[in-house]
């Protein structure tokens, strides 16, 4: 038995043809994130405190759909969440409907630590998050070109997309029904 | 959706999950994300970080379902991951990664791609985006 750590940056139709300069820098930050979670569990630091440690990481990169770089809602808002979750304790915290925390991973923790409760929302969790002093940005940190172009494309085929699914154009829309009728994948 | 599962080299777990949630999402939209044992969960088995579209993985309950049939039906974390991303989820639709208490490492998906990594004490370490 040994230590052993695993990520994600999200799962999607990401297409094989991804061009390099949108695929590079995020094998760039998964590389740079498992290298951060491996000195951590090296140095013996609790699991715990490693899965944040690298969420933050994820989370602080533009290139993922979490804290900067979260997609938008139909408004063009960011609503964020997190949820953090240790196994000996099944002691858990988690938070949504953030807007200005930079990193709700750390939030959640707060929850997990500092409350009787399991789960914080909106206004309710953004009070929290300062009372108890955390990093905060205005909003619009969180919002990357890239996502209201993604939301522009979205609206305009009137879909929700999970991370990474190409827009689909109204046309193509028109020759692939879905089923329920808010699949945006595959 | 980012996330991340570690365990250490006394079996402690741990899991986190972070997201922005859906591109064009109803303001107000809970996902599965912070709702403990559909996109996250952790026990003294294994912890599990889930991704992709959160009312399916809310549906299947998708991180509990993991932890669950290890706990009850006694798979490895590599079967009842494979279990859980193959039978609980609609296909196109979830990703985790996972680890176990004895230091087991899986990463599954049913959807085109998944960014992904791991790395594990015997030297064995994976950086991935589509299926092998």
């Amino acid at each position: 038995m040994g230590w052993a750590i695993a990520l994600h940056g999200g799962a999607g139709d990401i297409p094989l043809s991804l061009p390099p300069e949108r695929r590079e820098p995020r094998e760039a930050a998964l590389r740079h994130c498992l290298q951060i979670g491996v000195a951590a569990l090296q140095t013996k630091r609790p699991p715990l405190d490693v899965v944040e440690l690298v969420v933050r990481e994820l989370e602080n990169n533009p290139n993922f759909n979490a804290g900067r770089g979260s997609v938008l809602t139909t408004d063009g808002t960011v609503e964020m969440e997190a949820c953090i979750m240790d196994g000996n304790t099944k002691k858990c915290g988690a938070v949504s409907g953030l807007t200005t925390v930079v990193n709700p991973i750390s939030l959640a923790r707060l929850v997990m630590e500092k409350t009787p409760h399991i789960y914080l929302a909106f206004d309710g969790a953004e009070a929290f998050a300062r009372e108890q002093g955390v990093e905060t940005v205005d909003a619009s940190h969180f919002i990357t070109p890239e996502n209201i172009e993604r939301l522009k494309q979205a609206k305009e085929a009137n879909r929700v997309q999970i991370d990474y699914t190409q827009p689909i154009t109204k046309d193509m829309k028109k020759e692939t029904p879905t089923a329920d009728g808010d699949s945006q994948i595959g | 959706t980012v996330g991340c599962v570690a365990v250490d080299t006394h079996g402690n777990l741990a899991a986190a999950t972070s997201t922005g949630g859906l591109v064009n999402k109803m303001v107000g939209r809970i996902g599965d994300t912070p709702i403990v044992g559909a996109g996250n969960y952790a026990n003294s088995l294994c912890a599990v970080s889930a991704t992709g579209k959160g009312e399916a993985i809310i549906r299947g309950t998708v991180a509990r379902d993991v932890a669950a049939l290890m706990e009850y039906k006694g798979l490895s974390l590599e079967e009842a991951a494979a279990y859980v991303i193959s039978e609980c989820a609609p296909r196109g639709t979830a990703g985790l990664v996972a680890v176990s208490a004895t230091g087991e490492v899986t990463m599954q998906f049913n959807t085109t791609g998944m960014f992904r990594a791991c790395a594990s004490e015997d030297g064995y370490s994976e950086i991935g985006i589509w299926p092998n």
